[in-house]
């Protein structure tokens, strides 16, 4: 019953772009629940696709059984900060991080599981008032952390063990750098959203900062999810957490920008705003803003502050699908499973659902 | 998205931009 109560909506979306309910994990520690993810675990040769959950004390690790079922195979006990974000490290197997603070991070750790001996450890990789964190490609993550006014730019290497004594410090911009995206394509450069709505580009090899580009102060504090290169341009997807909707013409939660970093102008390409109009005020019975979302490849999937998640298409710049607040609860998080088509969306209960999409 | 709105477009960018960027 309660899988059938949560069959997303469809907003004119074609049927393959549905919402399928895979399967469900619940935690039943019924501690608060902060964040979801995905990890791979490695093992003889074999991956796994497995969940990673966490609520302010601890994370768990989850393994799929027979029957679209889920076992909780292990859980870090972090101590007295509380974890406020996990930090995914695309195409690493057994390996996670995670953030701690209050209302900033304060300290990342990584979690690492050996497959060989069934080990679970954990290990401090940096501590300071870091403003934002991206788990890169490669074991690698980027930071950015400010010490009075000196803002430090820095990507580590992990092992298995923590951090490698190895690191590259990145050219800091001036203004502080709130979010990070790989760029697709160009496997040395990196993009960074700042304080002052500035896209900066480095390059990872040598650290230098190659671009400021402006993205315009009708959007504040824009935060970009990913970024693409291709014919010579750069094209960043951006979220606006200030976004509401509008009558006129319905303020964006997602734009893809073109960027192009010689002359650092730009052009809009596509909008993708929320639901707005008939349809979208019959679902959801009120006007809504944006409160957190996640991008992969051309899929954005966002919660918004009516307890319901949206998902677009954000080469249409269209919703495709929506799923209503829950029977038990609005839900709170909803992540794309890293390198898979399957959406987690989450409820604060610790419910995690997977669906396909 | 045109050369006329965003200026000259190059497939070398990220290259040159290195080797324009001080060290």
């Amino acid at each position: 019953d309660v899988a059938e109560q949560w069959t997303p909506v469809l907003l004119d979306g074609p049927t393959e772009e549905s919402l399928q309910l895979v399967s469900k994990l619940k935690d039943s520690s019924n501690s608060c629940a902060v964040d979801v993810s995905t990890m791979w675990w490695e093992a003889g040769g074999c991956r796994e696709f497995c969940v990673v959950t966490a609520c302010e004390s601890s994370v768990s690790l989850w393994k799929p059984l027979a029957s679209d079922r889920w076992h909780k195979v292990y859980t870090w006990q972090v101590g007295e900060i509380p974890v406020i974000q996990i930090i995914p490290l695309p195409d690493t197997g057994n390996l996670v991080c995670i953030a701690l603070g209050d209302l900033e991070i304060a300290e990342i750790r990584l979690l690492f599981c050996s497959s060989e001996n069934d080990s679970f450890k954990q290990s401090l990789v940096k501590t300071g008032t870091i403003k934002a964190v991206l788990g890169l490609k490669g074991r690698r993550l980027v930071s950015s952390s400010r010490t009075g006014q000196e803002q430090q730019v820095e990507i580590v290497w992990l092992s298995e063990t923590g951090r490698s004594k190895d690191g590259q410090t990145l050219m800091p911009p001036e203004e502080t750098v709130l979010a990070f995206a790989e760029v697709e394509g160009m496997r040395d450069a990196l993009v960074g959203t700042t304080t002052v709505n500035d896209v900066v580009v480095w390059n990872l090899r040598t650290g230098q900062l190659l671009k400021k580009m402006h993205v315009g102060y009708s959007y504040p504090a824009s935060i970009c999810h990913r970024a693409y290169s291709d014919s010579g341009l750069l094209f960043v997807v951006l979220s606006h957490p200030h976004a509401k909707e509008s009558e006129s013409c319905g303020n964006p939660v997602f734009r893809v920008i073109a960027f192009n970093p010689r002359t650092a102008r730009s052009a809009a390409v596509v909008f993708s705003s929320l639901p707005a109009g008939h349809s979208g005020r019959q679902v959801l019975g009120k006007i809504h803003g944006y409160l957190e979302g996640d991008v992969q490849d051309a899929s954005a999937a966002a919660v918004l502050t009516s307890g319901a998640v949206v998902v677009w298409d954000l080469l249409l710049g269209r919703c495709t699908a929506l799923l209503p607040p829950g029977p038990t609860g609005h839900w709170a998080l909803a992540r794309w499973a890293t390198g898979s088509a399957c959406l987690l969306a989450g409820q604060r209960d610790g419910t995690i659902c997977l669906y396909r999409y | 998205c045109s050369e006329s709105d965003l200026g000259p477009i190059s497939l070398n960018w990220f290259e040159e931009l290195s080797a324009e960027a001080p060290p």
